[in-house]
């Protein structure tokens, strides 16, 4: 069930409507398809700015969640799962971040995410921060992991926004090659 | 279509106004 969500009177809207996402993995647990989704949980959708940040402000931030965890934020109607039908022919793209970096970075990406910073149509699916033991994950996942002209924008957008430093690493991963060895990173 | 782009710094500046609280 989809949570219903309208921009208010005075409110600005924003180009898309959007779900935030949370799951926590027990370490050790491999995942499945059936523990994953009974693992993440919608836990607030907005439709403005104003919106946004009513929730957000009421959310803890990446670097106070426990490891394990993961905040997925997702264009309405988009589930944050491989096999959704927006993201079958997708892929993302991986940043791995030393510990301490993820709520700026995050916040960074997120604000990029929802003005329509990347310019690249309706590509956009959506971006996870994954809270990690060692090291923290960010990643930003789009519709059509064949078309290269669409990556690379994606990859220097997002280069950009977080203001990396240019010998930052960046993986692009397919979510066929994720579900074949059952892997997100 | 038209898109509707907000700058960085309009976003932020946003976090402040009253029906954001």
């Amino acid at each position: 069930e989809w949570p219903t969500v309208k921009c208010k009177q005075g409110e600005h809207q924003l180009q898309y409507s959007y779900c935030v996402w949370f799951s926590r993995r027990t370490p050790g647990n491999k995942a499945s398809s059936a523990n994953y989704e009974q693992n993440i949980k919608i836990i607030g959708s907005f439709a403005s700015v104003e919106q946004f940040w009513t929730l957000y402000s009421h959310i803890a931030r990446p670097c106070d969640l426990t490891s394990s965890s993961d905040y997925h934020l997702f264009k309405h109607g988009i589930k944050p799962m491989w096999e959704d039908e927006a993201n079958k022919k997708g892929g993302k793209w991986i940043v791995r971040l030393r510990k301490g970096l993820a709520s700026r970075l995050w916040e960074n990406l997120v604000i990029a995410m929802l003005g329509e910073q990347f310019m690249v149509g309706e590509e956009i699916c959506g971006a996870v921060v994954s809270v990690r033991f060692a090291e923290d994950i960010i990643s930003i996942w789009n519709r059509t992991a064949s078309d290269n002209s669409i990556n690379i924008r994606v990859r220097d957008t997002l280069q950009r926004v977080l203001n990396l430093p240019p010998n930052t690493i960046m993986e692009y991963k397919t979510h066929t090659d994720s579900l074949k060895d059952r892997s997100s990173f | 279509g038209t898109r509707i782009i907000y700058d960085r710094n309009f976003l932020l500046n946003m976090r402040n106004s009253p029906l954001s609280q």
